[in-house]
């Protein structure tokens, strides 16, 4: 059965870096795989087509007719990926355009069905009805929380915790992307603890990443032999093997506040 | 006639700390002003009024009767302040909450008819038709993009200029509040003069902020003679004279990654 995997996190904490290495090592291994850019800033397919690709809802609000290979673009050894796009800015809502865009994907592509992983790489700074939908619509079986041990990630990531609960929907696990931050591995090992999760990857900070970045390529296929590539694919064996994935217990805020303050 | 100034900007950007410093510096000149924060995560007034205070969603999520007093809070010199709150993780719009929050003030306060300066403090990670509310709603006449010379909150800055410009409301200034990033200055300057509009304050990156923010006061009443209260003091000065604002020209995604290559 398809894996359905969201990633959650912050604004510029590593999302779509993260994803587009997971799917890069999973494709190596030989699965297919269909990335989902969900972020506004449409950029998590950049490293594995090599180019920025058009958007969905540039495409539906310009009209005309509409077929696969207009959305569905191939990167990195075979994998698939479409940018759903942003809202007009001011006036749309951007949870309401990933539900239009999924909808318009099944009918004009077979891509949902013919993968082993579809991976939706989902902002995580508001946790609204709105960034929600891949979760309220049934398409997410499971999700992932990426932050650093910094206050702003982990305060995001425990609102993000708070929505998965509601929405009763299982956290597989915790990723750290690490921002060099003082204790940061206790605190975030200790985040996913008190969640009813665990860490299930440290990601060093490494230059490699954004030289790879800059020549629009992912650590995977620009630096195979690397040590930051060989992390990255542990994280893609973690989550095609699967973790036992529960529905979180997020922290209070007095909690939350007293573990970053330590 | 009252001032509807609204503050937006990336999230940790520096909003609300700004916003307090602002209202507390143009209390001291003897003008009457309301704070409204529009931030789920609801920190726009603890320096103000010294702790966290209850948000409108929680007392309207909890019914009962609701008076004026468990809604509106007095801070330093009589700064009023009200917290609208987030929306229930992952199901309700943040956006439809500060429209559902001010219509509900008004009928419980005549807060928002008593002052001189009412500020919102929004979050523009996310350029929805839900966060534009207190514009779409007509109640904000001039908005200011807070951001420092980095690549992302220049993105989000340059996206809400696209939603103001979409929705015909002027931009009176973008504020810099500085992450001590390489040619921050000019960067911004530069970013201001293409949006049509201009650089209004350059804020340094000072410690006395963290460590009066530590004792829930701003900087205004923490350090009053400090070079960063001078800073604030100008700025309150220049939006209660008012700048011209004007109808910003957003950059496009190509100018602005040139723009921080530099
Ligand atoms: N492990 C890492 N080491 C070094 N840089 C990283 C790492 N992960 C992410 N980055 C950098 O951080 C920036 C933000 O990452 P990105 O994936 O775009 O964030 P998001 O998708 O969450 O907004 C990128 O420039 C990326 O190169
Ligand atoms: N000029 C400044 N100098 C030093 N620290 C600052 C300055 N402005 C903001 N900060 C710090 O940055 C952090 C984020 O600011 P905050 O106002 O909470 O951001 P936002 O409201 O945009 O999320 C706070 O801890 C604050 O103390
Ligand atoms: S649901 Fe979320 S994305 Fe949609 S308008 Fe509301 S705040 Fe914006
Ligand atoms: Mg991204
Ligand atoms: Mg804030």
């Amino acid at each position: 059965s398809i894996k359905h995997v969201a990633i959650y996190g912050k604004g510029g904490i590593g999302k779509s870096c993260t994803a587009s290495n997971i799917a890069a090592a999973c494709a190596d291994e030989g699965h297919r795989v269909l990335v989902v850019g969900c972020d506004p800033k449409s950029d998590s397919s950049i490293t594995l087509v090599g180019h920025r690709i058009p958007t969905m809802m540039e495409l539906i609000q310009g009209g005309g007719e509409i077929k696969e290979e207009d959305v569905v673009f191939q990167g990195y050894k075979g994998v698939r990926c479409i940018e759903v796009g942003g809202p007009e800015p001011g006036v749309g809502c951007a949870g309401r355009g990933i539900i239009v865009a999924i909808d318009f994907l099944r009918k004009v592509s077979k891509a949902m069905e013919e993968v082993d992983l579809v991976l939706y790489d989902v902002p995580g700074d508001i946790v609204c009805g709105g960034f929600s939908a891949p979760i309220r619509k049934g398409l997410v079986s499971q999700a992932y929380i990426i932050t650093s041990g910094e206050y702003m990630p982990l305060y995001a990531g425990n609102n993000i915790s708070k929505g998965l609960k509601r929405l009763n929907t299982p956290l597989a696990g915790v990723i750290c992307n690490s921002r060099e931050a003082a204790g940061e591995r206790e605190i975030v090992e200790s985040f996913a603890r008190e969640l009813g999760s665990r860490l299930v990857a440290f990601i060093p900070k490494d230059p490699i990443v954004q030289e790879c970045e800059r020549r629009a390529v992912t650590a995977i296929e620009g630096a195979p032999d690397s040590k930051i590539a060989e992390v990255y694919r542990a994280l893609a064996r973690e989550i095609m093997s699967g973790a036992e994935p529960r529905v979180p217990k997020p922290l209070s805020d007095e909690r939350l506040l007293e573990l970053t303050r330590t």
